[in-house]
């Protein structure tokens, strides 16, 4: 899975 | 961006500003939990921090101003101005029974162990238990006014659409966060029995009484 290192989501 | 994640972050602003302007309108805060609304500017604060560190967009950034703004008005409206309208003693729940077990899950289970990553895990998983106090006072006072349930319907509505949003990113981006997958899943789990009552009752025209 590909993790979200950048949070770019509210 | 997709469709459902747009949808998602109106129906977010849709609920808070409905429940901005009930407060403000009726001058009272009769019925809402103080409680839940603090939780919601804890999150928003705790996971905005990085409106100084990283820009993603004018709508992100913009968004997140105004989501920090209402929460901290409408913690203000209960605790300030209206605070002889809240209904403290149904406003019961333990907030220590929720900041605690997210605390600590924020620090065990997290993407990378950075004080800027504990703290979004920490919203994140204080956002999925966030509704439960006004779940919990609605129980206990076995009724809310219509204006309120329309208030966490879109309140559930919008993390329903984040899981849309987020099986849409899957397939086209195989982008997948397991930490707000999980914890919005859980999230709106807890809105169920609600939607359930309000479809079936608000929708008719009767007033939300719990049997």
């Amino acid at each position: 899975s590909v993790e979200s290192a950048k949070h770019d989501e509210l | 961006m997709n469709v459902f994640r747009i949808l998602g972050d109106i129906s977010h602003l849709l609920a808070i500003i409905i429940l901005l302007v009930k407060i403000w309108k009726s001058k009272s805060c009769a019925g809402i939990s103080g409680k839940s609304q603090i939780l919601f500017a804890l999150v928003f604060t705790t996971r905005y921090l990085d409106l100084f560190t990283t820009f993603i967009s004018i709508y992100n950034t913009v968004m997140k101003v105004i989501f920090l703004l209402c929460a901290y008005i409408t913690v203000y409206m209960i605790y300030g101005k209206f605070r002889k309208t809240s209904d403290s003693e149904n406003d019961s729940f333990r907030l220590e029974f929720l900041l605690v077990p997210v605390t600590g899950l924020s620090f065990l289970e997290n993407h990378n162990f950075t004080a800027l990553e504990i703290l979004w895990t920490f919203s994140i998983y204080l956002e999925s238990v966030a509704i439960l106090p006004q779940l919990f006072m609605i129980s206990k006072t076995g009724e809310a006014e219509t204006i309120t349930t329309h208030y966490l319907f879109f309140l559930g509505l919008y993390r329903a659409l984040y899981i849309a949003n987020w099986i849409w990113r899957y397939h086209t981006e195989n982008f997948y966060d397991q930490i707000a997958v999980v914890s919005g899943v859980v999230q709106t789990i807890f809105y169920c029995d609600f939607f359930y009552l309000y479809v079936t009752k608000v929708l008719k025209g009767k007033k939300l009484s719990l049997p």
